[in-house]
């Protein structure tokens, strides 16, 4: 789902 | 942060630079890539508009305001200048790049990051695959030209080391910091490697003060 969304990248 | 990320940013900050500083100094957008360019623009808005739900950091925050902000100033300039370089460029920027977004919507479809099939995760695994592909028809078209004016050059030469940096920050990640992310690592080397040819020729020319041309 949406809350797994993880990008701290450029 | 580590320093090969921090390196990749400024890479990348540089490359823009040193695009605006070409178009100002020679007034003229010849030897160019629209194609590339409007690709880019797509890239940072399918990959940073998640900047209105998803905040990391201000440096973070900036940096995606000041990519998208940048790509669509640079879009607008060259079209304002359409009629001092890009006649000629009309006939040479013939990359297809439909096969391009095709392919790369068709792999973030298939293939999303972490198997996340949520619309923004999607859309950053195409960005991913858009962006490893998106200096194609620049590559393209100074191999039709077979020369290009300095500030071109480096501005290409930056714009590939940024992501050569990167593929060293997921090495670093990978074994410091134990985060790995494939889609990133697989298309930073696909992106990095169709820089390799052209590095090679920086190499020879360039970095010897050598014009610029093709062998």
């Amino acid at each position: 789902d949406e809350d797994d969304y993880d990008h701290d990248e450029l | 942060m580590n320093i090969f990320r921090f390196l990749a940013d400024m890479s990348h900050v540089l490359s823009i630079l040193l695009l605006l500083q070409k178009i100002r100094s020679s007034n003229s957008v010849a030897g160019i890539s629209f194609k590339t360019q409007a690709l880019y623009a797509l890239v940072f808005v399918t990959r940073y508009l998640d900047v209105f739900i998803y905040f990391v950091s201000i440096y973070n925050t900036a940096m995606k305001i000041l990519f998208l902000g940048t790509s669509f100033y640079t879009l607008h300039v060259m079209y304002k200048k359409r009629d001092s370089g890009t006649i000629a460029a009309n006939t040479i920027d013939t990359f297809r790049v439909e096969f391009l977004l095709i392919g790369s919507l068709a792999l973030a479809l298939i293939f999303p990051s972490e198997r996340i099939y949520s619309v923004t995760n999607i859309l950053w695994t195409f960005s991913l695959w858009l962006e490893s592909v998106a200096i194609l028809p620049q590559l393209f078209m100074l191999q039709r030209t077979g020369q290009a004016e300095s500030l071109t050059v480096h501005y290409i030469f930056a714009l590939g080391l940024y992501r050569g940096f990167y593929v060293l920050n997921w090495i670093y990640r990978y074994y410091f910091d134990n985060w790995f992310s494939l889609t990133s690592f697989v298309t930073g080397i696909i992106q990095t490697a169709l820089y390799s040819d052209f590095f090679w020729v920086y190499y020879q020319k360039v970095l010897k003060g050598k014009k610029f041309e093709l062998p």
